[in-house]
């Protein structure tokens, strides 16, 4: 099971750009 | 071609579009202790983008709301919170609270700290040592 600041995290980095 | 560090001053977007510069912007907020904007920007970017993917679990994204509402918006004297207004605050409550997720449930607060940013802290960004120094 994912921890909250797991889940955070996971979430923060889906939103950022990719490396061109 | 336009080298990234001169695009990044054309807009807020165009910083936050390109790694290298959301790596800088983020060392100047740590410094100024507020680097906990740029993470709730990108976590509100990421939760509607959590609802837009098919088969994510309900409850996963109930969680994730939890996570960012308990982290970001609960505590009244975290940085976030004083960048958002109190009736943007009681409409996400409220939504935790009754169990109501929905995907547009953070945009009025992600735009609130998104014009903080672009009023503030991304023009003092553009005059700092570490943007000056690295172009």
């Amino acid at each position: 099971i994912d921890s909250e600041d797991d889940l955070l995290q996971e979430c923060i980095s889906s939103a950022m750009p990719k490396k061109k | 071609p336009t080298p990234p560090y001169l695009k990044w001053a054309e807009s807020l977007h165009s910083l936050l579009d390109d790694q290298d510069g959301i790596h800088l912007f983020r060392t100047f907020l740590k410094q100024e202790e507020c680097a906990d904007v740029l993470d709730f920007w990108f976590a509100c970017t990421g939760f509607r983008k959590l609802e837009a993917n098919e088969g994510q679990g309900e409850e996963k994204k109930l969680k994730l709301a939890k996570a960012i509402y308990k982290k970001y918006i609960l505590d009244n004297n975290g940085i976030v919170s004083r960048q958002i207004k109190p009736a943007t605050k009681s409409f996400i409550k409220d939504c935790v609270m009754r169990l109501h997720i929905d995907p547009a449930m953070f945009d009025q607060a992600q735009t609130e700290i998104q014009t903080m940013m672009e009023e503030n802290t991304y023009p003092l960004f553009l005059k700092s040592d570490i943007y000056l120094e690295y172009t």
